[in-house]
């Protein structure tokens, strides 16, 4: 996260880090239930086997996972049929994890948007993730503050690529507060007046972000994929062969 | 090769490996869109930028960096040195990889440098021109020849020559300089298939994958002919109407088994079943607790809040068609609702219907921050 500050322990329930082998953090994900969470679908390029990856939740700094933390193997992957890897065009993984996380004050899950439930344009969000600052990759879990931006507007920055439906965007022109590297699959979260967090976007794509290219950050857009993302629960839950 | 024989990568692909060597070096076929219109069609790996695999390289930032910088017209042959780089070309006698000659590296370098850092990128490190062979030398290396394509197959190549990302064409921007990225952008023009009633263009792959794009979704319309007593799968396929809601998957993808289960009905959240596709009220008699659990969770609704039995009103129109607790309904662990209901003979004695509140579990809190809040020290 560039421009962001250092969170505090407990303070985002619902992160979990995506970790591979040797690799450790690769990508950020979001706990969504007790035993499901969900991640982008880039991460997974090369790496599709449930077996290579773990997730670890109620974690805050990466060295020191610390008695809060939990760490749960992954039963099973599930990258969205249309992922496209060309345009970054539905990028959006479902993950089972091997079993029911236990819910603690720092491992909780983020609410679902309801159906047709959207950010407004110019609301202040948050992302969270242990992606790269622009000088270097922190260990302690970082937040920033972004401003949701319209399509048409995101559109603006992009001439290289195609904002789609499927994508949401938040940032500011200068680019001061973003995601980067090694945030991908992580939360973007709106509070809503009874202090209740749901989450609207998944860290996708941007441009370079320690470059000095400007724009805001793409973030799969939640809301399109959640009648999606319950039919993949139900059908791996109770449609088992 | 470190082992005492040649792992099965170098014997699989004739490769000269003598035990002594610590590689073992092969050539393979270029997959890389990107590079598909070489003059040369075998690669091998590591490539000159690190690169282990084709994979690799397909998902790296320099596989997204040239074909930007292609766009700026910086270097006529910038698309072909960066495809040397991505995937060298494979001697297949020698197995040898060929670099590009250094004064190819140096032209690239020298007229592209400049333009990664206006927006503040540094040249790929790794690609050090003093690596490679002087042209001329007694080391062959590659040069482009004559008619070499400078777009990739990743391009859209405009009247003018210059290339632009594929993507841009027909997207209604002007991109090209001489504006050719917007001609002809009628989809027959365009090896696309137009939607029925509107302008918008698809891939033939898309009709009646399953998933609508279409306006009217008329993509997904006429895909399969299914006889009376079948339905039609979300992927076409024709399954029997009796088998529709039963519990198990029996559409390859497991769409006779969705939405199967509602709550919504003129009055109030009475639950309702779609078993061999046609409504079913849900029997109270020998309804129970679990039931009502494995419900709300089924809809992906959290937990009940509320159950009632609702009386029939007199005169209900036509006649009801019931569903009853299976007598082994616990012994179906991990299935869905629908397959621990059953039909029976009789209707439902007391004419009850089950009407059921869900409410979504906790979610999006954060008892963690105020633990922190009752510190007042300053």
């Amino acid at each position: 996260i560039l421009g962001g500050r250092v969170s505090r322990r407990g303070a985002w329930p619902w992160q979990c880090s995506l970790q591979s082998g040797q690799s450790g953090h690769v990508c950020g994900c979001v706990l969504i239930a007790q035993r499901w969470a969900l991640t982008v679908a880039h991460c997974f390029e090369g790496r599709e086997s449930p077996e290579l990856w773990k997730v670890v939740l109620g974690l805050n700094n990466l060295d020191h996972p610390g008695g809060q933390s939990q760490t749960q193997g992954v039963r099973a992957i599930i990258v969205h049929p249309r992922y496209n890897r060309a345009v970054v065009d539905y990028d959006i993984s479902v993950v089972q994890l091997d079993s029911e996380v236990e819910e603690t004050p720092f491992v909780r899950p983020v609410c679902l948007p309801q159906l047709g439930q959207t950010p407004s344009p110019d609301s202040y969000c948050y992302i969270t993730g242990w992606g790269h600052m622009g000088n270097r990759m922190p260990f302690k879990l970082q937040e920033g503050e972004v401003r949701i931006i319209s399509l048409t507007q995101c559109q603006s920055y992009f001439d290289m690529k195609t904002i789609t439906p499927r994508m949401l965007c938040a940032g500011y022109d200068a680019g001061t507060v973003d995601s980067c590297m090694g945030d991908s699959g992580g939360p973007l979260v709106c509070e809503d007046g009874g202090g209740r967090w749901t989450l609207f976007g998944l860290t996708s794509w941007g441009s370079v972000c320690f470059s000095k290219v400007l724009g805001p950050g793409v973030y799969s857009n939640v809301t399109h994929f959640t009648p999606w993302i319950q039919q993949q629960i139900y059908i791996h839950t109770y449609l088992t062969d | 090769c470190i082992a005492p024989s040649c792992p099965t990568a170098c014997v699989g692909g004739n490769a000269a490996c003598d035990p002594r060597n610590h590689n073992c070096t092969r050539c393979e076929p270029i997959s890389l869109e990107l590079c598909m219109n070489l003059p040369y069609n075998l690669t091998s790996f590591p490539n000159f930028l690190g690169h282990l695999s084709q994979r690799e390289t397909s998902v790296s930032w320099e596989s997204s960096l040239f074909p930007a910088l292609v766009q700026t017209g910086c270097y006529q042959y910038l698309m072909f040195y960066a495809c040397t780089l991505l995937v060298p070309k494979c001697d297949p006698v020698s197995l040898q990889k060929v670099p590009p000659c250094r004064s190819l590296c140096r032209s690239a370098k020298e007229k592209c440098e400049s333009v990664l850092g206006i927006v503040g990128l540094q040249w790929p490190e790794d690609s050090d021109c003093s690596q490679f062979p002087e042209d001329g030398g007694n080391a062959t290396c590659l040069l482009p020849e004559p008619g070499v394509d400078e777009c990739s197959p990743s391009h859209f190549k405009c009247r003018s020559g210059r290339c632009v990302l594929a993507s841009k064409r027909c997207d209604g921007h002007l991109d090209c300089d001489d504006h050719s990225d917007e001609d002809d952008c009628g989809c027959s023009e365009r090896a696309l298939w137009e939607c029925p009633g509107s302008n918008v263009c698809i891939k033939a792959s898309m009709i009646c994958d399953g998933f609508p794009d279409c306006p009217l979704l008329v993509d997904e319309d006429n895909c399969s002919v299914c006889r009376d007593n079948e339905l039609s799968c979300n992927n076409h396929q024709c399954v029997h109407r009796t088998l529709w809601c039963d519990g198990r998957k029996d559409c390859r993808d497991s769409s006779d088994e969705w939405d199967c289960v509602s709550l919504s009905d003129g009055s109030g959240p009475v639950l309702t079943v779609f078993r061999t596709a046609a409504e079913y009220q849900i029997c109270a008699d020998e309804w129970n607790h679990q039931l009502s659990h494995l419900t709300c969770r089924q809809l992906g609704l959290g937990v009940p809040s509320s159950v009632s039995m609702v009386t029939d009103q007199p005169g209900v129109p036509g006649r009801r068609r019931w569903l009853h607790v299976h007598p082994e309904w616990n012994q179906r662990n991990g299935s869905a609702l629908q397959a621990r209901l059953e039909k029976r003979s009789h209707a439902c004695h007391s004419r009850k219907r089950v009407s059921l509140v869900c409410t979504r579990e906790e979610c999006g809190l954060r008892p963690a921050v105020g633990m922190y809040s009752h510190r007042k020290k300053r």
